[in-house]
């Protein structure tokens, strides 16, 4: 089920799979390349990778606003690649309970893929931090799904804790938008879930907190993971948004996304039965112990 | 107990409390009331989980809770042989397949399920990348991995055991383990 790497001329793509989900990774780039739907044979073709928005520090003639605490506002409308040079993937764990593809970006963003026995998800556990500063450049890191979805400019999300909204591109369902924000004016709370889908198909992602999120073109999906900035946005906080942490060089966040490739008439049942298990999971506590499992029982 | 009644929360619906729109001292006070809240309701579960265990004269052993896990801290798993652990089930169904991870510092560990069964289980190694998070916080080498099942509104507890010796290693399922350069 696992194709290694010989050598530079002989590679071949990585694949983890159980008996619901196939995740193939491509071979030059260790990036997510493709997933397979195995009971319901769909395929979605799918790079995921993270990528970061250089924060506006204030450069817009009708204004001086900064991205930071309270306002997101980068100063580009393309967030810029977080890569290494050559494969991302530094291992690859296959066993009967649980695969994984271990994946390091740079010396500050990591992530784990895994795929458990008998799960319908796959599990993306990133590492993010301490974000670099010493170029004194504010930072907004995103995971980004670019997937052939034809989406119809169209996203999913459950903002606010309510039901799960419609989202349209530079679109507002009761007044007459004029966007000055391309990125920022699409991004949306995302308290549990967020999907794209098209006719036959559909990507949830599932997060373990709240976060911001958006679909910026057909067929993409992107979250916001973590962010550090050095001017305050002046809406009242009167500091940026640049914690030190415990070591002192800034916040190191780990999290989970959980990814569900299912067909829309499915989906809804599915990623609430998830969110159930994920937002209500079983609470774990311990005990060191001096009994047999007779005398225990 | 009496306690088991107490209104125990740990909840900020405050957006300062969770999106980091406050100063930093004021992200410390909520990180502390967080968790003294958290701590409360580990009181009342372990009071709660305790009552129901109690058989006869005999006490349960005060459970536990390790809050590092993401980041393969446990105190209790790293350093006992021999640990049990209970599952709480929140859900008004059986859950299944819900998979634990817990840091540990042996090569090979039995697992028994509430019924005496064996667990199967898989060890993995801690990864450089958690060790470099956790930092000097704990010192687990691996990771022990088996699903655990549990009913409705119920608990299951499971015993583990450091195992010495090859005739547990059946439990220990194969694994390949490829570092690409």
């Amino acid at each position: 089920s696992m194709m290694i790497p010989q050598s530079p001329m002989m590679r071949e793509d990585t694949e983890i799979h159980n008996e619901h989900l196939s995740l193939i990774f491509d071979s030059t780039t260790g990036l997510l390349k493709t997933i397979t739907n195995l009971k319901t044979k769909l395929i979605l073709n799918v790079q995921q990778a993270f990528h970061w928005y250089n924060s506006s520090t204030g450069n817009n003639d009708d204004s001086t606003q900064k991205s930071g605490a309270y306002i997101f506002r980068p100063n580009d409308t393309e967030p810029l690649p977080i890569t290494t040079k050559g494969s991302v993937i530094t291992k690859v764990v296959t066993g009967e309970l649980v695969q994984e593809v271990h994946q390091v970006f740079s010396d500050w963003v990591t992530q784990v893929i895994r795929l458990y026995a008998g799960q319908r998800y796959a599990e993306l556990e990133w590492t993010v931090g301490p974000i670099p500063f010493k170029d004194g450049l504010g930072k907004e890191i995103i995971t980004r799904f670019d997937s052939d979805m034809q989406t119809d400019n169209k996203f999913y999300t459950d903002s606010n804790g309510r039901e799960i909204l419609e989202r349209q591109l530079n679109h507002r369902l009761t007044w007459k938008l004029n966007q000055t924000e391309p990125v920022a004016g699409n991004y949306y709370p995302v308290n549990s879930r967020i999907f794209i889908k098209d006719k036959s198909r559909q990507l949830t992602v599932l997060t373990d907190r709240s976060q911001g999120g958006s679909s910026l073109k057909n067929g993409s999906l992107e979250l916001m993971v973590h962010r550090r900035m050095f001017y305050d946005d002046n809406f009242g906080v009167g500091e940026a948004l640049n914690e030190s942490g415990v070591f002192g060089d800034g916040l190191v966040a780990r999290g989970k996304h959980y990814l569900m490739l299912e067909s829309p008439a499915d989906s809804s049942q599915l990623h609430r039965n998830l969110g159930e298990q994920l937002y209500m999971a079983p609470a774990v506590s311990f005990t060191p112990n001096t009994f047999s499992t007779q005398d225990w029982s | 107990s009496s306690q088991t009644f107490r209104e125990a929360m740990a909840v900020a619906q405050h957006h300062d409390a969770v999106s980091g729109t406050e100063k930093q001292h004021v992200a410390n006070d909520y990180a502390m009331r967080l968790h003294a809240g958290a701590v409360e309701c580990q009181e009342v579960v372990s009071h709660a989980l305790a009552s129901k265990m109690k058989k006869g004269s005999v006490d349960p052993p005060a459970a536990q809770f390790c809050s590092y896990l993401n980041i393969s801290i446990c105190a209790t798993t790293e350093e006992n042989d021999r640990f049990s652990v209970t599952v709480y089930n929140p859900l008004a169904r059986q859950v299944t397949g819900h998979y634990l991870r817990l840091p540990v510092n042996g090569q090979s560990y039995t697992v028994s399920a509430p019924n005496g069964k064996p667990v199967q289980t898989q060890m993995l190694k801690v990864t450089a990348q958690t060790a470099k998070v956790r930092g000097p916080r704990g010192n687990a080498t691996s990771e022990l991995v088996f699903p655990v099942t549990v009913e409705a509104l119920g608990f299951s507890t499971y015993l583990i055991t450091k195992a010495t010796g090859r005739a547990s290693r059946s439990l220990f399922m194969p694994q390949v383990e490829t570092n690409v350069v």
